[in-house]
């Protein structure tokens, strides 16, 4: 249940 | 030239059972700051940050900047074959195509040497910026693995709420519902048996179970976990790894559809 978010949603390529 | 020397080698045979059942392959970055590694898993839900510091280390060698791909499979087949207290030094020459992991005995009465062949990984470095979290919560590293084995066996997300009165955990699944509460308890006379409960703003936030139990098995790496949590963050799930440095793991959070 609910949708599941992805880590680079948060976080950019550095 | 890379020549890393760790006296407490069984530290690297734990980082690498907690990281190879989410991770297959991975870069490890060797600098003069230390031997570390960034990894997400394959769905890039979850994100591993591993950092050895180069004073952690006997003995630490690295002329210049090496990033080294690894199957950590292989890896943690290789460290299988040193014994818990054998002292490991990693070793690999510029421009090598394998790594030398060498395994000696404390009596220095058996040298073994196991040479893996590197891989090119092209994965993708993350910026993680210092963050201010609502909470964060310290609690015994066994706990907190104890209370994710359980939950998981009801449901599959875990609800995780920090409110005054103490963090919740809490599943629902098709047999029934399950809340377990930690409050506060520093009164105990051992510092890594407390649970401590720091608090900013209440903060509620729901995980998949099937990672949180995946990041337990870092457990034996250290006493207490940290469990840093805010609304707009992925939650940090934190193992100090003794005098050298950490493994953080990242979870992105599920929300409602």
């Amino acid at each position: 249940s609910g949708k599941q978010l992805s880590i680079t949603e948060f976080y950019r390529s550095s | 030239m890379l020549e890393l020397r760790l006296v407490q080698g069984s530290l690297l045979k734990k980082v690498l059972e907690s990281v190879k059942d989410l991770v297959t392959d991975a870069n490890f970055d060797c600098s003069a700051t230390g031997f570390s590694l960034q990894a997400m898993d394959s769905s890039h839900v979850a994100l591993v940050a591993l950092l050895l510091r180069s004073e952690g280390f006997e003995h630490y060698r690295c002329d210049r900047n090496l990033s080294m791909g690894m199957n950590l499979n292989n890896m943690s087949k290789m460290l299988k074959c040193a014994g818990n207290d054998d002292i490991i030094t990693i070793k690999a020459d510029d421009g090598s195509d394998t790594v030398t992991f060498m395994f000696e005995s404390p009596t220095q009465d058996k040298i073994a040497d196991f040479e893996m062949k590197l891989m090119d990984i092209d994965s993708e470095h993350l910026g993680i910026p210092e963050a201010e979290y609502h909470a964060i919560v310290r609690m015994p590293s066994a706990e907190f693995a104890r209370i994710c084995k359980d939950l998981s066996s009801i449901g599959d997300t875990v609800v995780i709420s920090v409110t005054k009165e103490g963090v919740k955990f809490s599943t629902r699944g098709d047999i029934g519902t399950a809340n377990i509460v930690c409050r506060q308890n520093t009164s105990v006379d051992k510092p890594e048996e407390s649970t401590i409960i720091e608090m900013n703003e209440p903060v509620s936030l729901t995980f998949a179970l099937r990672y949180m139990n995946s990041f337990t098995k870092a457990t034996p790496l250290a006493n207490s976990v940290t469990i840093s949590l805010s609304s707009e963050l992925p939650v940090v799930v934190e193992y100090k790894i003794a005098e050298m440095g950490y493994i953080r793991f990242y979870l992105a959070p599920k929300i409602e559809d």
